[in-house]
């Protein structure tokens, strides 16, 4: 699964990052 | 920037405008989503399936929220790191404000409208949702009607929503100037649309920040009002909004 940054949310990070959504 | 008016009436900021144009559709916004929950859950749990539903229907309006937030003007351009921030630290107010303009919106006062389309009665809500939520609901509604009576439109709705997004204290992002610049031109735009298109309500700027703040005070009580079914094990899991609840702030 997807982390985001420390004590980030990781779903977010995932519906964030640009590659991820590119993905 | 202002639109030309041709019509002759007031004109329109030109931030408002582009906000207008990144406003989704509720009809595509509701088909979405129901798509979503009609697709069984992944993680079957014990909470009543009404729970289950409303807690995947909050995640799925939180995801279109996001979804409203990358394609706007200047958040776009901000680096994801920025981006957590500011949703981070609004998540839930914008969620709030969502559903407190969906309820502006539908104008019935004994029945609340769900994203979905859904209708329920205040009496269902008292009966079935427990006094946290109920509470919850009952104050919404106050503000609903307030900002009915102040005669909120969509223009200032969409501007607001921007504020909200744009509402950390810059001293917590990497990029101060452009988030600082989109603060002070969302507020100039939404003054200058109040007092032109309202020049007889000469403070409901003021009076919609104001609005701001209570909306701010209801999202502080649903983190509250989530947290405590989190810690009764309530909640589905790998819920998004219980992992916005439980992430640091900026």
């Amino acid at each position: 699964p997807c982390q985001g940054p420390a004590g980030r949310p990781a779903i977010l990070y995932t519906l964030l990052s640009p590659s991820l959504m590119a993905s | 920037g202002y639109s030309e008016s041709f019509s002759g009436g007031p004109t329109v900021p030109e931030l408002i405008l582009q906000l207008l144009q990144l406003e989704p559709e509720e009809d595509q916004v509701r088909a979405r989503i129901l798509g979503c929950l009609q697709e069984p859950a992944k993680n079957r749990s014990d909470q009543p399936a009404a729970f289950g539903l409303l807690c995947r229907m909050a995640d799925q309006t939180f995801i279109s929220i996001v979804d409203w937030a990358r394609r706007c003007m200047v958040f776009k351009e901000l680096e994801v790191a920025d981006q957590m921030s500011l949703l981070q630290n609004c998540w839930s107010e914008l969620l709030v404000f969502d559903h407190i303009y969906r309820q502006i919106q539908y104008g019935k006062e004994g029945s609340i409208l769900l994203v979905t389309g859904q209708e329920v009665e205040l009496s269902t809500v008292a009966a079935q949702a427990g006094s946290l939520l109920h509470n919850l609901v009952l104050r919404a509604q106050e503000l609903v009607l307030q900002l009915h009576a102040l005669q909120l439109d969509r223009q200032e709705f969409v501007c607001l929503k921007f504020l909200i997004l744009f509402s950390l204290d810059v001293k917590f992002l990497s990029n101060h100037s452009l988030v600082k610049d989109a603060q002070e031109k969302a507020n100039a735009a939404l003054l200058d649309y109040t007092l032109c298109h309202y020049p007889h309500c000469a403070d409901k700027f003021q009076q919609l920040l104001l609005c701001l703040v209570e909306v701010r005070a209801l999202s502080v009580q649903a983190k509250e009002y989530l947290y405590h079914k989190h810690l009764g094990n309530e909640m589905p899991r790998n819920n998004l909004l219980i992992e916005m609840l439980q992430a640091r702030q900026t």
